[in-house]
């Protein structure tokens, strides 16, 4: 990886490079596994069976790839308002550095990262968490979601939180009728 | 507006209407669905209040009522279903509404069905006539089709196929809409003529009477029961013994049982799954996404106004959200929106220009949709599934209580790990087509577009 301070690491043909090397790796390693069990006269299926953990793996990582490839492809091709793409580019360097920092271990496993670049890697991810804050709440109100379709005390555009669970609490049925646990149970308990 | 919410909005580095509408495809879209969910929200009908507090019964009869009026409503409106509002409604009723396999069996007869097929059955289905549902998955067989144990032997004395379940673990299990509602379903079973098995294929099969709902003979249907959610839909078994269709009824696009036995096929058998490959790119954005677009909307909203211990001495108590780990539990998932909405669009894409290739009888590119489609589907939902969890924990305890939303949201993109495929099998479908095309780039010979990296291989490696 020619990474060689944590500024590269925001460079979306770096990342996506190293995507591509993982998931191209994990394919290939595991191919080899599957064709070396086979010539070592294991038979086909128990040879794939052997490999699937692995090969689950590659799968995963073959999407995890093309995702990163593609979003990175349209933020660049983005033709809309300055803001607009450079919010996009952050969140894009943001979804490839947290899988790279969270699956620190398929990228390190070969060296094609190096455990000194793999802090950089934290460092530039950790770093664009406080940058997207800021917009953290107007990039929601972008998916533009009514309070009804929401449906939920804690989310709604007003932000009245603990009124609203107060109120639709009183709404439960639990609140509003008589429980058959009291006149069964708690009632002769608590006159015996 | 609470006033630690409303200085969020103040701050925005960026139209927020702008980006609403890239979401959407353009202003127009935007316009649009606005419309559509003003005129779904402001009828009373499809109201969601109180919903936290229904039981199953009652959750499956509002749904009933929500699809009937559903109808009603967008012949009112003149919404056409090839129409540009069609793919918003079911984002403005927000899921709980019966009949979404009729949709399903609506596809399925739409993909795999002749001309003829169609011109019978989908007048049927869309003025509600009949009542479809989809039934693959068996009580003991899931996404592995060659294994289903449903037959279907062709009579070749009364041009009829009879349909058998041999066994238990053969009794097609939770096929929505069919524990209740279904009057018709697309069965698959194995298909037999002269003793020989021809593999899985799909059949229209009535199941209850269209006269008085009453089962049909030789079929046994009910409900399978209480769930982790889902209340609103009658997932359902059916057991079928000697159970007789006509000819017709073999959905016969590019397979085809003739008079006298002959069978005739087009491209792959996996085209007779294609209906499940046209169903998982479509779920992503209407069943996996959204869930997470919302999850992330109410965890991110209540992380500015929950404030929660000092940040620094002498402060008052800080927003949640201004806490680092906070930041890493959410802002991760709000990136994941983005990314998976950006490579819903480039599937659609890719499937909208295979679709027009098998019409023409190119099936070339059926290989890399149905990998794609079932990578993806797996990796996405799984992804998504663990976003939202995290969401809900960041709230805490009121994330845990249903008035939230998040519980819901979260056991409902639970099933997506599961329906349609499950996503280990899944991901081995993905990974066999990996495998092939390596292998075809190490001996020099093309791979699909999605592939070429890995010819990047040296030729003979």
């Amino acid at each position: 990886c020619p990474a060689k301070n944590k500024s590269d690491f925001l460079c979306s043909d770096i990342y996506t490079e190293a995507y591509q090397h993982m998931a191209a790796r994990l394919t290939i390693s595991t191919a080899a596994k599957l064709q070396d069990l086979i010539q070592s006269g294991v038979k086909k299926h128990d040879a794939w069976n052997q490999c699937t953990v692995q090969l689950a793996q590659a799968a995963k990582a073959h999407c995890h790839y093309i995702t990163v490839k593609n979003f990175a492809e349209t933020v660049e091709k983005l033709k809309t308002e300055a803001g607009i793409q450079k919010i996009m580019k952050h969140l894009c360097d943001l979804f490839a550095l947290h899988g790279i920092f969270t699956n620190a271990g398929v990228f390190l496993h070969d060296g094609y990262i190096s455990g000194a670049q793999m802090d950089m890697v934290a460092s530039s991810y950790l770093d664009l968490l406080a940058v997207i804050r800021k917009d953290a709440v107007p990039l929601v109100d972008a998916f533009d979601f009514t309070d009804q379709s929401l449906n939920s005390a804690l989310g709604s555009y007003d932000g009245q939180v603990y009124q609203r669970l107060y109120e639709w609490a009183q709404k439960s049925p639990t609140n509003t009728q008589m429980s058959p646990a009291y006149k069964k149970y708690l009632k002769p308990l608590l006159h015996k | 507006v609470n006033p630690d919410l409303a200085s969020e909005r103040q701050t925005a580095s960026f139209s927020v209407e702008k980006l609403t509408a890239w979401l959407d495809g353009g202003a127009e879209h935007t316009q649009t669905r606005r419309a559509v969910v003003e005129a779904i929200q402001r009828d009373p009908v499809f109201s969601r209040e109180n919903q936290y507090f229904q039981s199953q019964n009652e959750r499956y009869e509002a749904a009933v009522r929500k699809a009937v009026h559903l109808h009603k409503k967008t012949q009112e409106m003149g919404w056409t279903e090839n129409g540009p509002e069609m793919k918003y409604i079911y984002r403005a009723v927000s899921g709980d509404i019966a009949f979404l396999l009729h949709r399903i069996f609506m596809r399925s007869i739409s993909m795999l069905g002749s001309n003829q097929q169609i011109a019978k059955w989908i007048p049927l289905a869309t003025q509600f006539q009949i009542i479809g549902s989809y039934a693959q998955t068996e009580l003991g067989h899931g996404t592995y089709l060659q294994g289903l144990e449903t037959t279907a032997v062709f009579d070749i004395t009364t041009q009829e196929f009879i349909l058998n379940t041999p066994n238990l673990s053969a009794m097609k299990w939770w096929p929505g809409d069919m524990g209740r509602s279904a009057t018709h379903t697309v069965v698959f079973a194995q298909l037999y003529i002269h003793g020989k098995c021809y593999g899985v294929h799909p059949f229209i099969v009535q199941i209850r009477s269209l006269q008085d709902h009453s089962l049909c003979p030789g079929v046994t249907a009910g409900d399978i029961g209480p769930k982790m959610n889902f209340e609103h839909i009658d997932n359902g078994y059916l057991l079928l013994q000697n159970v007789r269709v006509p000819r017709e009824n073999m959905l016969n696009k590019f397979c085809e049982v003739q008079p006298d036995g002959n069978y005739k096929r087009q491209g792959s058998q996996q085209i007779n799954y294609f209906t499940m490959t046209t169903t998982r790119i479509s779920l992503l954005a209407s069943e996996v996404l959204t869930p997470l677009m919302k999850a992330c909307t109410i965890a991110i909203r209540y992380s500015v106004v929950r404030r929660q211990s000092k940040l620094a001495p002498g402060e008052q108590e800080a927003k949640i959200l201004d806490y680092q780990t906070q930041q890493e539990k959410l802002l991760p998932q709000l990136a994941a929106v983005y990314a998976f909405h950006v490579i819903n669009n480039y599937l659609q894409e890719l499937f909208n220009r295979g679709y027009r290739e098998i019409q023409r009888h190119n099936f070339d590119t059926l290989p890399e949709l149905h990998a794609l489609s079932s990578g993806f589907k797996a990796f996405v939902s799984q992804y998504c599934t663990s976003a939202v969890e995290i969401c809900l924990q960041a709230c805490g305890g009121h994330g845990y209580s249903m008035l939230s939303g998040l519980p819901s949201l979260y056991t409902n993109i639970l099933a997506s790990c599961i329906y349609e495929g499950e996503n280990t099998i899944l991901l081995l479908q993905t990974a066999r087509f990996l495998v092939k095309c390596l292998k075809a780039a190490s001996t020099g010979q093309p791979v699909p577009p999605s592939v070429t990296y890995l010819a990047a291989v040296k030729p003979g490696k």
